[in-house]
């Protein structure tokens, strides 16, 4: 699945 | 994941177990600014939304419940724990909260990827953690005198903001499509805001002295 940007950071 | 992100994660983690261990073991938050904590909390209450509607990795959701737990626990232990709020200087930190928050606000809802809840929230987290140092920052120019525990503390932060910056670097390298400007700038803005204090704290170490900074 796409994350939108940078989501997939804490 | 590459070594810097981890790295800058690790550090995040670092920097709250030096300040829950400090409140908790010396029973202090002396030097610590409240108003930074719960700036910090609010930051991850909103960022972390996502909780709810994305799974992305077991490592990335245990992250998250780590920095909301921690951040208000430090919040709850500097309010109400009986013997560490005693240990508070109100009247040091003195910043207003909403003089960050409102601002951060309202940009997020000009400047955003998306025009949506979650995105406007999770837009608003970067910019208010951009600038939730602040108050830390204020404190420990007007006490001047630093722990050691508390020096720690920010310079791990900083550390953490450094090492993203060098991860984005390597991602934008490495990945196609990885153009994130809201993300780079707010975070830029952040860690320029450790320059300062960063440079003080080499010096002290350098020079093997307590860190004071100048008034």
């Amino acid at each position: 699945k796409e994350l939108p940007q940078g989501h997939d950071e804490l | 994941m590459n070594i810097f992100r981890l790295a800058g994660d690790m550090t995040h983690l670092a920097s709250v177990l030096v300040l829950l261990l400090k409140i908790h073991t010396i029973k202090s938050c002396a030097g610590i600014s409240l108003k930074t904590q719960e700036l910090y909390a609010l930051v991850f209450a909103t960022r972390y939304l996502d909780l709810f509607t994305d799974y992305i990795s077991l490592y990335n959701t245990l992250m998250k419940l780590i920095f909301l737990v921690s951040s208000f626990s430090i919040v709850w232990y500097i309010r109400h724990h009986k013997i560490v709020r005693r240990s508070y200087d109100k009247d040091q930190d003195t910043f207003r909260h909403y003089f960050l928050v409102l601002p951060c606000f309202l940009l997020a809802l000009v400047i955003n990827e998306k025009f949506t809840v979650k995105e406007i929230m999770w837009t608003f987290s970067l910019y208010l953690e951009a600038v939730a140092i602040l108050p830390q920052l204020v404190l420990l120019q007007r006490t001047r005198n630093i722990d050691n525990l508390t020096g720690q503390y920010v310079f791990l932060l900083g550390a953490y903001r450094s090492l993203y910056i060098l991860n984005w670097i390597y991602r934008y390298f490495t990945e196609p499509h990885y153009v994130h400007w809201i993300t780079w700038i707010s975070g830029l803005v952040q860690t320029l805001l450790y320059a300062d204090f960063f440079y003080y704290y080499f010096q002290s170490w350098k020079n093997n002295v307590k860190l004071e900074l100048p008034a």
